[in-house]
């Protein structure tokens, strides 16, 4: 899981 | 962004408003749990710590300052302005039970080793555990203020819909994050007896009274 795109989210 | 995320979001904004209405209109927070709205507050600070580096969009700025502001304003208002109205008599949930294990689980099981990534996980981690002491609040006293179950249902809703968002965005993504998934779908399932009764109780216009 590419964490890093993760953090888009609220 | 997807409509099921945006929804999710301007749930969980509504949640935080009925909730600093309530208490600011009643100018009472009997029957709110403080000790949830110091954990909401922590979740939101140890989140989006990277505020200021990571410029996501104006959209995801905003909500950020916006659910930092107004979680901290609610433990202000809590704590401070209207100390009195807190009922901390039935507020006991022991929250080190919840910031401890979260914390070491967020040091073994994380996408990275990094201070901002362990941050991240504790802040998800925590977040899945913050409604405990306000769901063992309710369960204590027996009953909830219409008002306040709104604020449940719309909070419980949010993380509902993000489930939701995830699974469509890795259909269409085939984006997936399995730390927030499975810390969102124990938090989603933290509410499902709530959910229950708000259904059958509270939609039919009775009082959020739980089983004795």
């Amino acid at each position: 899981p590419a964490s890093g795109s993760g953090k888009d989210e609220l | 962004m997807n409509v099921f995320r945006l929804v999710g979001d301007l749930s969980h904004l509504l949640a935080i408003i009925i909730l600093l209405l309530k208490i600011w209109k009643t100018r009472s927070c009997a029957g709110v749990s403080g000790k949830s709205q110091i954990l909401f507050s922590l979740v939101f600070i140890t989140r989006y710590l990277d505020l200021f580096t990571n410029f996501i969009s104006v959209y995801n700025s905003v909500m950020k300052i916006i659910y930092l502001v107004t979680s901290l304003g609610t433990v202000y208002l809590m704590y401070f302005k209207f100390k009195a109205t807190y009922d901390s008599n039935h507020d006991t949930f022991r929250i080190e039970f919840l910031v401890v294990p979260v914390g070491g689980l967020s040091f073994l099981v994380n996408h990275d080793f990094t201070p901002l990534e362990i941050l991240w996980t504790f802040s998800i981690y925590l977040e899945s555990v913050a409604i405990l002491p306000q769901l063992f609040m309710i369960s204590k006293t027996g009953e909830a203020e219409t008002i306040t179950s709104h604020y449940l249902f719309a909070l419980g809703s949010y993380r509902a819909l993000y489930i939701v968002n995830w699974v469509y965005r890795y259909y269409t993504e085939g984006f997936f994050d399995l730390i927030a998934i499975v810390a969102g779908c124990v938090q989603t399932i933290l509410y499902c007896d709530f959910f229950y009764l708000y259904i059958t109780k509270v939609l039919k216009g009775k009082q959020l009274k739980l089983p004795a």
